[in-house]
């Protein structure tokens, strides 16, 4: 009964966004029920589902100290069956503030527990970091789904990514699975796109989506126009990589 | 005597990694004397200048928590006038541990106000986070150098960013300024490399360097042979774009 998933790599601008936003959308699209919580101070999720009004909106900040319950926070977005909980400024100050709180780890986990059995999916789009944000989203998932972009910078923080969700599965939350590795910016032009992606493959071996996304513009405009890319434009290939991707995520729920 | 910069944006993956290590080199190849500082726990500069074996030499960490001076964990390259003050894994703790240390903004400035005489410039790679390790180099700059993908989300952040800025020149430095904005990964065949690329130009104005860097795959390539691009390709347009940017610091260098 609704699983929650963390889109996580603290390697910035890998695709974490652009893949909760589309993952999210195109799992909608087949009648999930889908919630989508912003968890970086940035915002871009919120960019990327046309809510642009962050300022004046309370978002998951309130959430975590306490003033608003997630349910209260909640905005549906022109997608339907997609809901998000938006971030806004504020964001920004919340990982110095967690520090000095009690049970600083599962302020989110508490809060989606109450949530959870709305959803069938609930995605959290994690910063750039292996802060408190991020510490959070992994203490509140079922499992993390790590976007890698075939470059080679992206291959180096792998390790640190690996050790902080053992960490995690250690000492806050001992049910956190990898739900899987996903390759974007695939350029097969590219030996590079190449070598990084063989080299992930033989690391992560079946953990690697077969759904790959390539580089495509259309992934990159359609932000602009506050739409997810099925939206913006269903027959690109950016589109057709995440609707693969949700369809291999709808296979898995078939199983055992 | 001797300029300290800054290179921080905390949008992910924007090139601020690719831009500090290819700046530098390139300025050390016109004979200025230069220092790296690897502020982000990925170590991305690290290996971008061939020094892999991070994990058994101190570094900036040791140095922020006052255990090292920063001439005594200063690494000599393979580039000539070029030294990195290197990360390592504890870095990635730095953050949490600052919040409550005296004077948490201003370590990073006393350390290099050792050394800074030792060099003509000073250039600190941050990682993507407006934390304390990104106040910290803030805090010890003259000027920042803000890195800007030619992608819409690259441009949604850079309000959040300036804002940093302001703060840390009216409570920390007083004394910081913008160095210049850097188009980065400008791709001419795409609309919304043109379109960012108008927007940052009416946002900041003279501000934005002359010089533009390319999409160009031996930016990326590089790293993975422990090189910075001008010795692993000098004739690529990734090269080309920063010794371009390098002669533009260098005519700067005359100005009254
Ligand atoms: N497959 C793709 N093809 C082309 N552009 C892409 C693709 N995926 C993402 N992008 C673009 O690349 C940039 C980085 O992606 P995105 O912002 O989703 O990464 P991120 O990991 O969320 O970044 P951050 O670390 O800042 O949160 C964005 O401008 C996005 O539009
Ligand atoms: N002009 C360019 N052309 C092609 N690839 C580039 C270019 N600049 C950077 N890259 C590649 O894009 C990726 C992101 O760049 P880089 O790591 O320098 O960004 P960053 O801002 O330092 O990222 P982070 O936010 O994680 O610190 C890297 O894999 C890098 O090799
Ligand atoms: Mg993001
Ligand atoms: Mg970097």
């Amino acid at each position: 009964l609704g699983r929650v998933i963390a889109v996580a790599n603290q390697k910035g601008g890998v695709g974490k966004t652009t893949t909760a936003v589309n993952l999210a959308a195109s799992l909608a699209a087949s009648e999930r029920s889908v919630l989508l919580i912003d968890m970086d101070p940035q915002a871009n999720a919120c960019s990327g589902l046309g809510h642009f009004d962050r300022e004046s909106t309370p978002g998951v900040y309130e959430v975590l100290v306490g003033q608003k319950t997630l349910r209260e926070v909640t905005l549906s977005t022109a997608t339907p069956y997609l809901d998000l909980v938006p971030a806004n400024q504020a964001l920004t100050g919340a990982e110095v503030e967690l520090v000095s709180m009690i049970a600083r780890e599962t302020k989110l986990k508490n809060a989606i527990a109450q949530v959870r059995g709305d959803y069938d999916y609930t995605f959290i789009d994690c910063p750039p970091s292996l802060g408190l944000l991020t510490l959070n989203s992994l203490t509140a998932a079922d499992a993390v789904l790590i976007p890698i972009q075939c470059e080679y910078y992206a291959l180096e923080g792998l390790s640190q990514l690996l050790n902080t969700v053992r960490l995690v599965q250690r000492n806050l939350n001992s049910s956190l699975e990898i739900e899987g590795v996903l390759l974007t910016m695939f350029d097969r032009r590219l030996n590079l796109s190449q070598q990084v992606a063989e080299e992930a493959r033989s690391y992560f071996g079946s953990k690697v989506f077969s759904a790959t996304i390539p580089r495509n513009v259309r992934l990159g405009e359609a932000p602009s126009h506050g739409k997810p890319v099925i939206l913006y434009d269903i027959l690109s290939p950016g589109a057709v990589g995440y609707l693969k991707l949700a369809s291999e995520m709808i296979d898995r729920e078939r199983e055992p």
